[in-house]
C-alpha cells in the first residue's frame, strides 16, 4: 500500500527541500520505490535531484489540470528508485487559475490516487479502466464501512455507463469524461512512497498535498520564529482532517539544522519535545554545510557526500520512519 | 517625500522579516519616522516588534478590507518614531477573499497613499477632502504629462459628486462612498520610510506591496537555492514595473547569514556580486546567533544587544542606504 507523506512548514527556509530530498534518496537506498512531487513553483526539489530544467514540460503543474498522465510527468532521478514529478514556474498561477474548478482541492489526490479514490463517485469524471476493481477492494479500508456500499454502486454505474461514452484520444488512450484530458494513471502500488515537497505557505497547492496525503512530516528548525508558527501548521492539519481528509494524521516533527553549541536551539528542541512528545523524531539533522553545498551539483547529500553527519542522519531518520511504520 | 519600501524575497528563510526589522529600527534610531507593515500571515514582523497578540484586532487585513484606517491600525512599537501594522493569521485567508474584488492588487497602495495616488479616478471611491490639491502638485510627478490633465477632470468631477453623497459613520468620520468602510487615512508625509514586510511567494499581498513601493529591497541569504529564484524575483519586478507601477526599482540586493568560513557563501557572493554590480550593498549581513536570539525577547536585535557583529552591520546599512537616497 503506498504511503503518501506532505512535507510541509509554513515558515520558510526550514529544510522542507533538503528534508524531502535526503529522506527520498534514503529510502529509495534501501530498496522502496519513491516518487517525489515537487509543488514548490520555486523547483528546488527538482533542481536539488538534478532534473534539467529543459525535462519540466510534463510536471506538477500540468498534472493538476489534467495535461498529462502520472507516468508521463514523472522522470528518473539520477538515484536507482526514485522518480520526480517536476515543478515548473507555471505552477505559481496554479492558485489562481484552479480557483473555479470543481474540487480544486482534490486535483492531487485524484491525478495520483484515481478519481474513485478521491472524492468516491464524482459525476462525469469516469474511473481508469480496470480501477472499479480496486474500489471493491478499498470499499473497507475508507473507514466509512456500510455507507460505501452505496456509493460503489453508484459508481459502478458511473464507470459503465461513461465507459461506454469514452472517447479515445488520438493515440489510443482513454481520455477523462468530464475535462477531457488524458485519463490519469495512478501511483497507487507502482510507488511504497510518494513525497510530496510543499511551498512555504498554507495556500491550495499545500491543501491539496495534505489532502492526498495519509500523514504530514514537519521540518522544524529550531529557531524561535519557526516555533512560533508550528500551532498555526498542527490547527491546519486538523482542520483538514475534520472536513477533507479523516486519514490524516501528523506524523512526525524532525529538528532540522540544529546547532548544539547555540543555547536557542536546545531550548527550541526542549519546548517542543515538551508538547509533542514522541512525536517528535529521535534524530535530529545537524547544521552540516555539505548538505547546502550539495543542490549546485544536482545531487542529494547522501550523495554528494554520504559520510558528513548530514547525509548520516537522514539516513538514520529513514530507518527510524520505517522502524515506526513497521511497529505501527 | 515618504519612501515605500517592499523587503521581498519568495525564498523562504531568508531574512526578510530579520532585515525588515532590525533597518527599520536603525532607521527610526536616526530620527527618521518609521512604519513597518506587515504583509506575512505568520506575523513574524509584529512578534519580533513586540507587538502582543491581544494588540492586532486593526491590522493590515482590516486595512485592506478598509475596515481601518492607517492611524486605527498603526500600533506604537518600544522602539522611539516605529509604529507597526501588525499581521493577524486572518491576513491568510486575504489572498481568496480578495479574488472578486475590484482593483483588488492596488489596496494597500489606496489605504497607504490614498485613493487618487493609487490608480486615478476611480469611480465611486471618493478622495479624502483636501486630496485634491495633491492631485494637482501630482500631475506631473506620474510621468504621465497630458494625459493626467483629463485624469484629474474626471477626478475632480467624481470627488465633487461624491463629496456631497458623501455619507459619515456614527462617530463623524467620512466613509467611503464605495465600499461604506472607513475612510483609510494615508501615510504619506506622517512617514520618512515605510517597510513592507513580505511572505515567501509572489501572491496577492506581496503584489500589493510591490505596487505601493518605490523601491524593492532583497535580502539573500548565500546558499544555492536562494540564487536560484533571484531571477524569478527580478523578472517579477519588471512585470510589475511594466504594468501597475512604473516607480518601482530594485533598490538592492544584500547578502545575509554571510559565514566567510563557507566556500559556498563566497562563491554566491561573488557570482551576485557579478550579475547584479553596484545594486549589491557593500554592506553584508554576518550570521550571528544574538540575532537570531531577540524575537524570543520581542525586541530587535540593535535594542537586544546592540554592540554585537549583527546589529552592527544593520547600523551600517541603514547608514548605506541614506547615503544612497541623499546622492541619488
Ligand atoms: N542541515 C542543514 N545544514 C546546513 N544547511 C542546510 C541544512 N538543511 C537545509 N540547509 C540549507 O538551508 C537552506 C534552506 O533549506 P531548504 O531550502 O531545504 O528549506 P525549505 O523549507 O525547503 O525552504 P522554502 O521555505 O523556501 O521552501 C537551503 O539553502 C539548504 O541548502
Ligand atoms: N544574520 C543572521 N544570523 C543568524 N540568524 C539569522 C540571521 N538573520 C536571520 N536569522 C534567523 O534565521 C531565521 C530566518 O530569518 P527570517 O525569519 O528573518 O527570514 P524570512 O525570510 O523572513 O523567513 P520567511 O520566508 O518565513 O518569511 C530566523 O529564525 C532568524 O532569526
Ligand atoms: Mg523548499
Ligand atoms: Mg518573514
Amino acid at each position: 500500500q503506498t504511503k503518501y507523506v506532505s512535507i510541509s512548514n509554513q515558515k520558510g527556509g526550514v529544510g522542507k527541500t533538503t528534508t524531502t530530498i535526503n529522506l527520498a534518496t534514503a529510502l529509495a537506498a534501501v530498496g522502496k520505490r519513491v516518487l517525489v512531487v515537487d509543488l514548490d513553483p520555486q523547483g528546488n526539489a527538482s533542481t536539488g535531484l538534478g532534473i534539467d530544467r529543459a525535462d519540466r514540460t510534463h510536471g506538477t503543474y500540468e498534472l493538476l489540470f489534467g495535461e498529462c498522465t502520472v507516468e508521463e510527468a514523472a522522470v528518473p532521478s539520477r538515484v536507482p528508485n526514485l522518480s520526480v514529478i517536476p515543478a515548473s514556474i507555471h505552477l505559481s498561477g496554479a492558485e489562481i487559475e484552479l480557483i473555479d474548478v470543481k474540487q480544486r482541492e482534490f486535483r492531487l489526490k485524484e491525478a495520483l490516487r484515481g478519481a474513485e479514490n478521491a472524492f468516491g463517485a464524482v459525476p462525469g469524471m469516469s474511473a481508469p479502466l480496470g480501477a472499479q476493481d480496486a474500489t471493491e477492494a478499498n470499499a473497507g479500508q475508507n473507514g466509512t464501512g456500510g455507507q460505501n456500499q452505496n456509493f460503489d454502486d453508484a459508481e459502478n454505474g458511473v464507470s459503465s455507463a461513461a465507459a461506454d461514452l469514452n472517447p479515445t484520444a488520438a493515440d489510443g488512450k482513454p481520455v477523462d469524461a468530464a475535462t477531457g484530458g488524458k485519463l490519469v494513471g495512478v501511483a497507487d502500488n507502482k510507488y511504497d512512497y510518494v513525497l510530496f515537497d510543499c511551498p512555504p505557505s498554507l495556500n491550495l497547492l499545500t491543501l491539496n498535498a495534505l489532502i492526498a496525503s495519509d500523514g504530514v512530516l514537519v521540518p522544524l528548525q529550531c529557531e524561535f520564529f519557526a516555533l512560533e508558527g508550528l500551532s498555526h501548521l498542527v490547527n491546519t492539519i486538523e482542520r483538514v482532517r475534520g472536513s477533507f481528509n479523516p486519514d490524516l494524521e501528523l506524523m512526525g516533527v524532525v529538528l532540522t539544522m540544529f546547532d548544539r553549541r547555540n543555547n536557542l536551539c536546545t531550548q527550541v528542541a526542549e519546548n517542543v519535545r515538551a508538547h509533542f512528545g514522541d512525536k517528535v523524531y529521535e534524530t535530529v539533522i545537524p547544521r552540516n554545510v555539505r548538505i547546502s553545498e550539495a543542490p549546485s551539483f544536482g545531487l542529494p547529500a547522501i550523495v554528494y557526500d554520504m559520510k558528513c553527519s548530514g547525509s548520516q542522519a537522514y539516513i538514520l531518520l529513514a530507518r527510524e520512519i520505517l522502524k515506526r511504520a513497521r511497529v505501527a
